[in-house]
This record gives structure tokens, C-alpha cells and sequence, in this order.
């Protein structure tokens, strides 16, 4: 049984690349056989597990449109039972690719499926938008892990995210649950970052994780040496809040 | 004759909506007429400057699609000479609607061209993605303004966002400039902002404006009170900073 996350947003810059990355990383170093897939054209999620896409294999956008397995996209990591299924720029054009399809929301699924269970979690990083790729994500996943800036933007996109995750439950993916929201970059100095916790606390209760992930430096460096925090500084707050957050998605994966 | 100006960047949360705002309202402050449009579907310009659209009237997504004028969506802000063509959640399935026709980046620059020169400065927001919204702002200034965070991941998006630049300039835009690069929420005790912020001034030069907008959480709190900041808090640093970046907006524009 393979537990299928999916770290959605469509506000930019929330965490979502950070929040998988590091969630996926402490998976792995768990011993839990794990599968980061990079679902955004920006590539973050490659490269801030400093993975190199090897040249003329198969990418995620092969896979996609059925051209080639999704197991020939797998790439190693420097972190063992962590695997990644690299992002490919011509994510850009599947929306154009994949227009005259029927079902333009299976791809991901069926390239996830051929998969079996070779891995203990899939963990999937999205895009800033709520476009075909993350209607892919949507469709593909039974659990949705949802980043919140504390700041008042990322409390306005809210609830058309929620929204939008109604409709896919009523029609394409009835199974499709949010595991929980994550506030993130939080500096409990300030007034607002409080009062956006609070909010989202009145509006979300139990649905929002314990753990919060503090505004640390240490997460904005980690990217440029191509590795996740908690292998970067693994005793640093950050490595810490994101160990805590593991431990809370393995239990409510479980209850689920 | 009329300036128009984009605010794109396809990596999110890079402080794109936030400098569309403040560069608009201060434009606006030294008596321009200016028109600040939402071509994000988050809708954060609209709610950052506070406006609420109408019920009942024509919006911009029917003026893409070429059903209602331009004019029509235009609604006053709370500050004098700045108008804003406020967004719409719709605006996400652009993409689709214009998918069968010719010309797709076109839609908008027609939208604009109907309002003649009532206006000194257009300012457009785009969103975090280089689909096709943005292509229509490519397709539509002749200015680019650039914010650039500080950070990793922000440095990597920006080879790809060139390329994009200059296959347009090769295209449908010849006239498409880039007006300068910002770099936004630098805090400058952190190495990491030093080194980005040095990095960026190794490969674009003098195209960096010298402005630099610092981290500041009074450009956080003034989105939840609906205004620009350079309203919410004039004597703020982070207004100066913003007053600084308009001057130097004004004075680029004249040499072009
Ligand atoms: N808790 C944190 N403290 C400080 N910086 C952080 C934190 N979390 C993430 N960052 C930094 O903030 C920036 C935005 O984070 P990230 O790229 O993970 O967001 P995202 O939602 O994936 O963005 P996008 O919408 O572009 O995909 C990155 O430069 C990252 O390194
Ligand atoms: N200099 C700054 N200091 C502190 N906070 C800032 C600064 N500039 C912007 N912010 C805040 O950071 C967040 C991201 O900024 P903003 O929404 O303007 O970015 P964006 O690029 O428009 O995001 P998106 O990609 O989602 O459209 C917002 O909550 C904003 O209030
Ligand atoms: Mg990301
Ligand atoms: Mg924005």
C-alpha cells in the first residue's frame, strides 16, 4: 500500500517545494521507501535535492503522455530510499498537449499506478496555479498536505483551494482527503503572522498539523547546496519542525 | 503617448503583486493617471488596493474575450488617478477559451489598445506561471519590471524567464524591453540575500535598479487594510523605497 501526498497551493512562494522536499527526505531517512515527483516546470524540487537529470533518459513528460514507463524517469538521490522523478520544462506545454483528450486529469495517475508499490509514500510537489497539472495531482492522490504563509494573501486563496478540492471529491477522485494544513514561515514576532495562525485555526481546527515551520534561514540556504535541510543541519529548528511534521503525516496516514 | 508595464516573474511569491501595487499607486500620487490591471485569478492586486468589483458589470474576462470594451471594467481605488481593471477568478480558464483562435497572445494588447492614451502608466500583475496570461503581457507592454527575491530558487528561475523574454522580442513583440530587475525582501544581515543580490549584479549590470526593497512587515500588514503601503504607512521605509523605484521607473521609461 502506497501513501500518495500531494503539496498544493496555487498562492506562490508558500513552501510547497520546501514543504515536499523535506517531508520526502525525512520519509526516507525513516528507512520508508520513498518517491519525490517534481510536477512544476520550474524544476525546485530537482534541484534542491541536487539531483542531476540525466540526458536522454525519459522524463516525467514522456511519462505523462504515455510515450515512455514512469519507472525509466526514476533518478537516485543523495539521500538513501529517496528517489526522484525529476521535473521536465515541457511540463509548460502539457496543458497544450494534452487539450484534446478525453480524460486530461489521468496521466499522473496511470504513470503513479504503473508504479505498484515499490514505494512506502509518493510525495508530490505542484505548481503556483490550479491549471491541468495540479487537476493531475488532485486525481492521483488520496492525501493533500497544504502549505499556508502566514500572511493575508495566502489566507485569500484559501478557500477557492477548497473549493476547487470539493469538486474533484464529488467527481473525479471521491477518496481525495486534506491530511492537514502546515503554517509556514512563521515569525512569532510579528502581529500578523499571529493573527493568520489564529484565522486559520478558527476556520480549520484539527485539519491543521501542530508542528509550524518557523521563518529559518537555514531553509532559504539548504536549496543552493542541492540538498534538503534536515541533511544540510539536521539539528537546526527547521530539521526539527519538518521531523515533527513527518511523525504527524505517518500517524494520520495511518488512522486514515 | 501611454507607458506600459509588466510585473512578471513565473516564480511565486517573488513580490510581484506587491510592486505592481505600490508602483501604480505612486505613479498615481504624483498626479499620472494610472491603471493598475489584475491579470492574476488569485485576485490579490484587486484586494491589495482594495477595490471589490461590481456584481453585474463587464469584467476582464469578458474583455479578453473580446465581449465587453475595456472601459467598461475599469473601477476607481481609493487613490486619486489610480484606476485598477480589477481580476476575475475566470480568468483561469483563459487558457481554454482562447485555445482554437489564432492570434491567443493578442487578446489583451487589443484590450488595451481600446483605451487609447487616457492613461500616462499601465501597470499589469502577472501570475507566478509563463502561460498564457503572461504571454498576452509579453505580447502587450513594452516594459518589464522584474522583482527578483533573494533567494535560491529565485535565481534559477530567471535563465528561463530571459529565454522567454527574447524569443518574444524575436516574435510578437520586437518593441519588448526589460526596464530593470528588483530585488525584493532583501534582508541584508543574512549572507545568502548578499550573495544573491551580488550574483544578480554580476549578470545584469546596470539593468538591476539601484532601489532594493528590504524585508519589511509593513508590506505584509497592508494588504489586510486594502491599500498600497505607500498609503497605509507614507513614511514607512518601505514606501521610500517604493517612492525611489517609481522615480526611477519615470526616468527609464523617458530615456527609451
Ligand atoms: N520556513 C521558511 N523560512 C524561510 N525561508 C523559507 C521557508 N520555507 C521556504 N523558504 C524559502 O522561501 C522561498 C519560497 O519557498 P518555496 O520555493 O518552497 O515555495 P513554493 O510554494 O514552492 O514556491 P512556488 O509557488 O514558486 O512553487 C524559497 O526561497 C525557500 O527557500
Ligand atoms: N519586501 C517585503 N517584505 C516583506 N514581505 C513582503 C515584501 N514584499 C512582499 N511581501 C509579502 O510577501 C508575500 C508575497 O508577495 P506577493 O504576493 O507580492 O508576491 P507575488 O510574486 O505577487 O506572489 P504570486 O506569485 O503568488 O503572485 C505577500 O504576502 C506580501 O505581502
Ligand atoms: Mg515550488
Ligand atoms: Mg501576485
Amino acid at each position: 500500500m502506497t501513501h500518495r501526498l500531494g503539496v498544493i497551493n496555487q498562492k506562490g512562494g508558500v513552501g510547497k517545494t520546501t514543504t515536499a522536499i523535506n517531508l520526502a527526505a525525512s520519509l526516507a531517512l525513516r528507512g520508508l521507501p520513498t518517491l519525490l515527483v517534481d510536477l512544476d516546470p520550474q524544476g525546485n524540487a530537482t534541484s534542491g535535492t541536487g539531483v542531476v537529470r540525466e540526458e536522454g533518459r525519459a522524463t516525467i513528460f514522456e511519462a505523462l503522455l504515455g510515450q515512455a514507463p514512469a519507472a525509466d524517469t526514476l533518478h537516485d538521490s543523495s539521500v538513501p530510499h529517496l528517489s526522484v522523478m525529476p521535473s521536465d520544462i515541457r511540463l509548460i506545454a502539457v496543458e497544450r498537449e494534452l487539450m484534446a483528450e478525453e480524460r486530461r486529469e489521468e496521466p499522473l495517475c496511470r504513470a503513479l499506478d504503473s508504479l505498484g508499490d515499490r514505494f512506502a509514500y509518493i510525495v508530490v510537489d505542484a505548481p503556483p496555479s490550479l491549471g491541468l497539472l495540479t487537476l493531475n495531482i488532485l486525481r492521483a492522490v488520496r492525501h493533500l498536505v497544504i502549505p499556508v504563509q502566514s500572511e493575508y494573501y495566502a489566507l485569500e486563496g484559501l478557500s477557492l483551494l477548497m473549493e476547487t478540492v470539493e469538486s474533484v471529491r464529488s467527481g473525479i477522485n471521491p477518496d481525495l482527503e486534506i491530511l492537514g494544513l502546515l503554517m509556514t514561515m512563521v515569525d512569532g514576532r510579528t502581529n500578523l503572522a499571529r493573527q493568520v495562525v489564529e484565522e486559520v485555526l478558527r476556520h480549520f481546527g484539527d485539519k491543521v498539523f501542530r508542528t509550524v515551520i518557523a521563518r529559518s534561514v537555514r531553509l532559504s540556504e539548504a536549496p543552493s547546496h542541492g540538498q534538503p535541510v534536515v541533511t544540510y543541519d539536521a539539528r537546526c529548528p527547521a530539521s526539527q519542525a519538518y521531523g515533527d511534521l513527518t511523525s504527524e503525516v505517518i500517524a494520520r496516514c495511518n488512522m486514515s
